[in-house]
């Protein structure tokens, strides 16, 4: 999931 | 990181840029929404909360930074040094009729109900209609400065290149945030009418006038 490894996106 | 992705940053960065010039060099922020700025300072801060918990990368660190300086000082530069030339007559969008419901939005769909994930939707969701007190004073005032549609421009282009990004991460890592994606295809369609103008207009040399 997106969230899980922390938002590796700006 | 891919290409669609760092061309994104980097003219989401231009167009921040390009807007701090603009006042900054003119000394006027006439034109410009502060309600907008307000915003994009808002969605920086409930985004950027794990700058020090969550190390992504160097690169990641360091925009996550110069986005929250420069985004800040842009409200400063509006609300307080270049105040006089704040247009505040046109600049009358209802930014609660935004915040709200997003708020309420980011509390119902999110990925996760924890309080860093809640803010995360919350900025992502907020990001989406951030531009509209832009776009309505626009529309208000019926044209826009020749740069504050390149900062349009290089704005609406960064989260449209975004897409991209998720369409070729989808296929090479199978990766997709489905919360990310809807609200930046929202966010693109806000921007498609001032796409047709900017494209129609401006880049012929013309002044960038909204159909009275």
């Amino acid at each position: 999931a997106a969230y899980d490894a922390g938002h590796d996106e700006l | 990181m891919n290409v669609f992705r760092l061309v994104g940053d980097l003219s989401h960065l231009l167009a921040i840029i390009i807007l701090l010039l603009k006042i900054w060099k003119t000394r006027s922020c006439a034109g410009v929404s502060g309600k907008s700025q307000i915003l994009f300072s808002l969605v920086f801060i409930t985004r950027y909360l794990d700058l020090f918990t969550n190390f992504i990368s160097v690169y990641n660190s360091v925009m996550k930074i110069i986005y929250l300086v420069t985004s800040l000082g842009t409200v400063y530069l509006m609300y307080f040094k270049f105040k006089a030339t704040y247009d505040s007559n046109h600049d009358t969008f209802r930014i609660e009729f935004l915040v709200v419901p997003v708020g309420g939005l980011s509390f119902l769909v999110n990925h996760d109900f924890t309080p860093l994930e809640i803010l995360w939707t919350f900025s992502i969701y907020l990001e989406s209609v951030a531009i509209l007190p832009q776009l309505f004073m626009i529309s208000k005032t019926g044209e826009a400065e020749t740069i504050t549609s390149h900062y349009l421009f290089a704005l609406g282009s960064y989260r449209a290149l975004y897409i991209v990004n998720w369409v070729y991460r989808y296929y090479t890592e199978g990766f997709f945030d489905l919360i990310a994606i809807v609200a930046g295809c929202v966010q693109t369609i806000l921007y498609c009418d001032f796409f047709y103008l900017y494209i129609t207009k401006v880049l012929k040399g013309k002044q960038l006038k909204l159909p009275a």
